[in-house]
C-alpha cells in the first residue's frame, strides 16, 4: 500500500542518515524515489562522502559503495531490529580507517544487538570479544579450533 | 533472545558433530577460504526456514554432507539453535521458556522435520516463534556474502523491492 | 561461427587447467556446454579444489570463487596476451595461503607481462618491486604520494 | 611494448596535472578507500577508446574534474600513456617508434581528440595502434573492480559472452 511503503521508505531514510555519517566520518546519504507514484516507484541511493560532491551510488568508489550499503543494511535492520546479527564479510573491501569505523558503530550497537560476524580482517578480529576458529584439516571436512587473536591476525588477509 | 549455542552435524562441511559456543556480544569467526564461515551462516537461515534455493544449493539434498575425498556422503543434516530467552521475545507458545532450542533435520528424501525443545512440530510453528522477533530466513538480520554488492549493484526498481522486504 | 567458437572454448578451457591448479596448489577445473549447439550454448564453470568435490563455482565459497575467477581471467589473457595486465583488488576476498599463491603466479607470468595492480593487502604489496602511494589529502583532489612497503602495510587492509 | 608512463591531468579526481612512472614489471598502486586508483584504471581505458558509460559515468563530461569542496570544475580532461615500444609491438603507422605517446583529450562539448605522438589523429589511429597487441578498452589486459564478481555471478549464457568476447 502507499501508506505503508511512505512509512518504510521515511523511517529507513531517517536512519540512513544517522549511520552513513558514523561509517564515513562525516558527510550525507539520503534514499530518493525516481518516479512518482508510490506503487511502483524505483528508489536511489545519494551519497556525499566527506568533502566530496554528493552523486549516486555508482559513481563512488569500491569502498565507499560497500560502505555505503552496510549503511543502508543498519538502517533496515532497524525497522525490525533482531536481538542478534551475522555479518558475512562485510568488511572486504574496506581500508582501515573505514574498518575502524565500522568496528566502532558495531561495539556500539552490541549494548542490545549480539553480533556474529565472519571477516579476513585483521582489525575486525581485534574488536571480538571472542574468535571462533574454523578449519579444514581433513579436506572437506569443518570443524571448530580455538584461536586467539595473534595467531588468527597473522594467518589473515594481511 | 541470544543466540548461545549453534549444533551442526551432516550439514554442509559439518559432517562431524559440532557446537559453535556463542558467549557474548561480540563474536568473531575465522579461517581460511573455503573452510566452512559461510556455511554456519546458511545453517542458521535454513533452521530459520530457508529454502536450500537461496543457500547455494538447487534441492533440498545440497545441505547433507555429499562425501571428501576421505569420507563418504551421510544420510541427513541436522541444525540446532539454542536461544536464552530470558528476555521473553520470542513468540507462541513457547514464549515462556528461559532456554529455547529450535532443530531442524533432513533427510535424502528430501522430508524436513522440525523440532521445538525435543518436541517434534510443524515448519509454521517455528515461523511463529520468530515472528515479531525481526528473525527469519530473509530478514536484514543474517547478511550473506554477496548481499552488499547486490545492494551496490541494485538498479533503482531492485532496490525498491529490498526496501519492501524490510519491512 | 561454430569453429571459432570452438577454437575459443578449447583454447580457454586448455588454459585453465593449467592456472587453476597453480592458484589453488592442486585441484582442476574445466569448462563445459550447456547447450548441443555451438552457435548459442552457455559456458559453465565446473572445479574441484584439493580434496574436495567437483562442483559447479556457485557452490563454492566466496574465496573459491574468486580464486576460480582469476584462474579464469587468466586464461582468457593468454587468448590474446597484452604486454601489460591491470588488475584492480582482484586479491580482496583471499586469505594469506591463496594470496601467497596468486602473487607467485603474476612473478612468473612478470617475466613476459608487466603487472599494475591495485590492493589494499599487505602480501600483494611486499610482492610488487615499486609501490605508488595516492591519497586525497585534500578532499576530492587525487596525488601522488612516496611509499615504502611497511607504511603501506600500516594502512593496509589488515 | 611496456606502459612507462600515465600522464593525467583534470581527468576525475585528478584535477591536477599528475604523472604516474612504472618503472619495473611488478607495480602495486595503493592507499585509502575513494583516493583515486580505480580512477587511474579508468584513465587507461578511457585513452584506448572506451566509453564513459562503462566507465561509471553517464556522459562523457562525467570523467572531467567536476569540482569539489575546495575547488571549481575545470573545463577538459586530459591523459597520455607513454609506451616503450623497443619490442617493435605496436600496430600501424607508428609501429617504427621506440617511444609511442597516446593522448585524449575531452572538452566539457563532449568533443573528444586524439593525439599520436603529439600530432593530432583519428580514434581509429589509435584503434589501430592497439590492434593485434592484446590491448584496447574491452580487453582481458584491464580487469576492473567488479569484474571478478561478474564472472563468478554469470549464467551460462552470459559466460558465453565473455568468452566471445574474449577472442
Ligand atoms: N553438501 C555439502 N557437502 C560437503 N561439503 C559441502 C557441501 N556444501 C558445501 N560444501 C563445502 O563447503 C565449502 C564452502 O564453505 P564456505 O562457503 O562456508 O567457506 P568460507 O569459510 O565461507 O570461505 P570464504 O572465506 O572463501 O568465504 C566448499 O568448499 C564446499 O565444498
Ligand atoms: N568527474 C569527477 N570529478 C571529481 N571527482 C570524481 C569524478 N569522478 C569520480 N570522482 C571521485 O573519485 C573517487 C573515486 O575514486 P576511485 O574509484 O579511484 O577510488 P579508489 O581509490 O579505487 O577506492 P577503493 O579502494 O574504495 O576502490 C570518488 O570519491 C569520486 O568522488
Ligand atoms: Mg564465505
Ligand atoms: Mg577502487
Amino acid at each position: 500500500t502507499r501508506q505503508r511503503f511512505r512509512e518504510t521508505f521515511d523511517k529507513v531514510n531517517e536512519r540512513l542518515q544517522q549511520t552513513f555519517p558514523r561509517l564515513f566520518g562525516g558527510g550525507h546519504a539520503h534514499l530518493q524515489m525516481t518516479g512518482d507514484d508510490l506503487l511502483d516507484t524505483g528508489v536511489a541511493i545519494l551519497a556525499r562522502p566527506p568533502g566530496k560532491r554528493l552523486s549516486t551510488i555508482h559513481l563512488m568508489s569500491g569502498g565507499e559503495k560497500a560502505l555505503t550499503a552496510v549503511a543502508l543494511v543498519f538502517a533496515f535492520f532497524e525497522l525490525n531490529p533482531a536481538p542478534f546479527c551475522m555479518l558475512d564479510e562485510v568488511d572486504a573491501p574496506l581500508d582501515e580507517a573505514n574498518v575502524g569505523r565500522f568496528c566502532e558503530l558495531v561495539r556500539e550497537m552490541s549494548e542490545r544487538v549480539q553480533f556474529i560476524f565472519i571477516t579476513h580482517n585483521k582489525t575486525t578480529m581485534e574488536f571480538a570479544d571472542h574468535l571462533l576458529g574454523v578449519t579444514m584439516h581433513e579436506p572437506g571436512v569443518s570443524r571448530l579450533v580455538a584461536v586467539d587473536v595473534e595467531e588468527a591476525a597473522r594467518m589473515a588477509n594481511a | 533472545m541470544r543466540l548461545r549455542r549453534i549444533k551442526l552435524a551432516g550439514f554442509k562441511s559439518f559432517v562431524d558433530p559440532t557446537t559453535l559456543h556463542l558467549p557474548s556480544a561480540m563474536v568473531g569467526i575465522v579461517g581460511p577460504n573455503g573452510c566452512g564461515k559461510s556455511n554456519i551462516i546458511d545453517a542458521v537461515r535454513w533452521v530459520m526456514g530457508e529454502n536450500s534455493r537461496h543457500l547455494r544449493g538447487d534441492s533440498m539434498e545440497d545441505v547433507i554432507f555429499n562425501g571428501s575425498a576421505g569420507r563418504k556422503p551421510v544420510g541427513q543434516a541436522s541444525i540446532e539453535l539454542v536461544f536464552d530467552n530470558s528476555d521473553g521475545r520470542a513468540g507462541g507458545q513457547f514464549a515462556r521458556f528461559n532456554e529455547i532450542a529450535v532443530r531442524r533435520v533432513v533427510a535424502r528424501d528430501g522430508q524436513s522435520k522440525y523440532y521445538l525443545n525435543g518436541s517434534r512440530c510443524r515448519r509454521r510453528d517455528v515461523v511463529d516463534l520468530f515472528l515479531g522477533t525481526g528473525l527469519g530466513p530473509r530478514s536484514y538480520a543474517i547478511i550473506e556474502q554477496g548481499m552488499i554488492s547486490r545492494l551496490v549493484e541494485a538498479r533503482p526498481e531492485e532496490l525498491r523491492v529490498y526496501l519492501e522486504e524490510a519491512a
